[in-house]
């Protein structure tokens, strides 16, 4: 069986927010360490994939390994009955075909109960290899979004180049071209006026073009998250990580646009 | 002009 309560339901609904668009159903999968999900899109362009650890929990209780098969836009429904302070005991009896979500209002006096029906879901699992990317760039998460969104209103892509001096995010239209320059923070020639909380560790430059349909759906994880850390190498997947608290993550891998 | 990537060049099923 499963039981695993979590003192705030805000961090189930915005991490089922956040990936409810890109991926329709898929297993949570279960286990002593914790909850976990990878799951791709459609088109096979992005993987989206959380954690959240057994130690977020309190109390975690799962005596075997478990693949929950849960259909997104049902869980979500589900979960907008919950308040945000709620807390969510989420329980799975063994053998059963459904999980049970419990919501308690903070002074106990208000428990509702939801069952969502699972569903048999046979996943495919890709191996990520494990690499050291040549550019790591953290920066704050509303400002990525709202650079998504202003990007959006001129392309469909934007390219990305990490250099020394900042991150640059540029998009190219039939109409005209925008970009924005994000400046490292505390570098010597822009000291004091620099976007607070941008910085980027890098071994050689990187420059990535991406697609923003994409990035816009990623940006739905920004409320988990102060910061975004974008880690990026030429040639190969972008991975966006968005921390929840201290017990896990939100990953999205994203596949480059190549030159033809 | 630039053609999108699938995530399935990079990654292998496990």
């Amino acid at each position: 069986m499963l039981e695993a309560r979590l003192p705030q339901a805000s961090i189930l609904k915005k991490i089922v927010e956040s990936v409810k668009d890109l991926v329709s159903q898929a297993n949570f999968d279960c286990s002593d360490s914790g909850i976990s999900f990878q799951a791709m899109d459609e088109s096979n362009i992005a993987l989206s994939s959380f954690l959240l650890r057994a130690d977020g929990f309190d109390p975690y209780r799962c005596d075997r390994n478990l693949s929950l098969g849960i259909k997104f836009a049902s869980l979500s429904k589900i979960l907008k009955c919950a308040g945000n302070d709620d807390v969510v005991i989420i329980r799975y009896m063994d053998d059963a075909d459904i999980l049970s979500l419990v919501f308690e209002s903070p002074n106990n006096e208000r428990i509702s109960e939801f069952d969502i029906k699972l569903l048999d879901i046979d996943s495919e699992y890709l191996s990520i290899p494990d690499q050291e990317f040549e550019c790591k760039v953290k920066m704050s998460s509303s400002e990525f979004s709202r650079i998504c969104r202003d990007l959006m209103t001129i392309g469909a892509s934007v390219v990305i180049d990490a250099t020394k001096e900042g991150v640059k995010f540029s998009a190219t239209g039939d109409d005209g071209s925008g970009s924005v320059l994000l400046k490292q923070s505390g570098s010597i020639d822009n000291e004091g006026r620099g976007v607070v909380g941008t910085s980027v560790e890098m071994v050689e430059p990187v420059s990535l073009e991406l697609s923003l349909k994409y990035l816009n759906n990623f940006t739905k994880a920004a409320p988990l998250s102060d910061s975004v850390a974008i880690n990026m190498s030429n040639g190969i997947p972008v991975m966006f990580q968005f921390d929840v608290g201290d017990i896990g993550y939100i990953r999205y891998f994203l596949a480059p646009q190549i030159k033809d | 002009k630039s053609s999108q990537a699938s995530l399935m060049n990079f990654f292998s099923k496990k």
